[in-house]
């Protein structure tokens, strides 16, 4: 899932 | 969302209110570099195309549209505005920046961790922020005197990507995230580009005396 490559920060 | 990444983010966003506190204020953008501006919405275009398909939080595509207005906002008032526009440092603004665009595509074809539309682009912003401040710095040797407001927005603007490597950590130790090499290295390359900058930053605050950058 994207978040686990840091897609959730800016 | 950890404390470093928080602080990161908002000194991010102090070095851009900074930056627009200079340009609407004085109506001068002498000594910005216009480049590296034009970089940066690059990057935030091609690392927020997840804005409207994927939602985290209200900070999340609250801060991505902040960052995505002030940029755009920014390059803006640099071009078109009648007044800041006629104060741009055209003559030293030399550096070749298209060069960078290009480096950054090739090597996020080359090197990326899913070869999907999204991914290739996301990399692609991380490699093209990593050099993104090379015009700007490149334009501050060239500055004679540089003004305080100028200094205070590089300064912070590297500030917040040493930041960012800490919340990697962070998250790396306590959220156990596997080790990602491309942030990594990107965000390590980037801070190491302000490493003389940070010196002579912090030599001029320090002896309370005018920043310069030796050419």
């Amino acid at each position: 899932d994207y978040d686990e490559d840091f897609h959730d920060e800016l | 969302m950890n404390l470093f990444r928080l602080l990161g983010d908002m000194t991010h966003l102090l070095s851009i209110v900074v930056l627009l506190l200079k340009i609407r204020t004085v109506k001068s953008c002498a000594g910005i570099s216009l480049k590296t501006q034009e970089l940066y919405v690059i990057v935030f275009l091609t690392r927020y195309l997840d804005l409207f398909t994927k939602y985290y939080s209200v900070y999340n595509t609250a801060m991505k549209l902040v960052f995505l207005g002030t940029s755009i906002g920014i390059v803006w008032y640099m071009r078109y505005h009648k007044v800041v526009k006629q104060t741009y440092s055209k003559d030293e603004d030399t550096f070749k920046h298209y060069f960078l665009i290009l480096l950054s595509i090739i090597l996020a074809l080359l090197i990326h961790r899913a070869f999907d539309v999204i991914e290739v682009l996301w990399t692609f912003s991380l490699y093209l922020e990593a050099v993104a401040i090379l015009p700007q710095l490149v334009l501050l040797q060239k500055s004679r005197n540089i003004d305080t407001l100028t200094g205070d927005y590089v300064f912070l603007l590297g500030a917040y990507r040493a930041l960012y490597i800490l919340n990697w950590v962070y998250r790396f130790l306590m959220e156990n995230h596997k080790f990602r090499w491309i942030p990594w290295i990107s965000g390590l390359v980037q801070t190491a580009l302000y490493a003389d900058f940070f010196y002579y930053y912090i030599k001029s605050w320090k002896n309370r005396e005018k920043l310069k950058l030796p050419a």
